[in-house]
């Protein structure tokens, strides 16, 4: 169980990082 | 009123880049609200006022309202046919509902998003939403879907050298 959570924590993880950086102007 | 809507959203995205999420999320209101306002109306502000308020209220740990309003980017997106707002909006939903645990929806979403990415020939997105369905399956215990996106994550991520 807890090695699927890292597994799923990844890709959210990977979409955070760059979210941080991302800001949505004209 | 342009202008003043304008300088709410750059303070909002400055506030949001040095990390002050609460801020942040007070100025994008502001946005939402003088592009809402009925003599000025304007519907990509308030889009973009909405993708930013999901985005913030992720780092304030409140998913479940980053939800809501990423709901209304998706919704405001199709209105705009602007289907490449709409496949980040799906994205964004499948991650928050990853986040909530919520694997179903979250499957809902990046299915959506990778049908997008397929239609925009976006191969990158593509990858990412095989990525994200692969573990999303695991997390559900269907591993033959998990190991069908698994598969196609390594196809793509072969195809556009990404060694990571």
């Amino acid at each position: 169980v807890e090695r699927t959570h890292l597994i799923q924590v990844d890709s959210v993880q990977r979409w955070m990082e760059d979210l941080k950086l991302m800001t949505d102007c004209e | 009123r342009a202008a003043q809507g304008r300088a709410y959203g750059n303070l909002g995205n400055t506030q949001y880049l040095l990390g002050n999420f609460s801020k942040a999320t007070a100025f994008h209101k502001e946005v939402r609200s003088v592009a809402l306002l009925p003599e000025f109306g304007d519907r990509a502000a308030e889009r973009r006022a909405y993708s930013n308020l999901g985005n913030a209220h992720i780092f304030l740990g409140r998913f479940d309202i980053s939800a809501e309003y990423y709901k209304k980017t998706l919704q405001l997106s199709r209105q705009l046919k602007d289907q490449a707002v709409e496949a980040q909006a799906c994205y964004s939903l499948g991650n928050t509902y990853t986040l909530l645990q919520d694997y179903e929806r979250a499957i809902e979403y990046h299915l959506k998003h990778l049908l997008i990415a397929q239609e925009l020939g976006d191969r990158v997105g593509e990858g990412r939403a095989c990525w994200s369905l692969g573990n999303a399956y695991v997390s559900l215990g269907n591993h033959d879907q998990a190991l069908r996106f698994a598969r196609k994550h390594l196809e793509i991520s072969q195809e556009i050298g990404d060694r990571n």
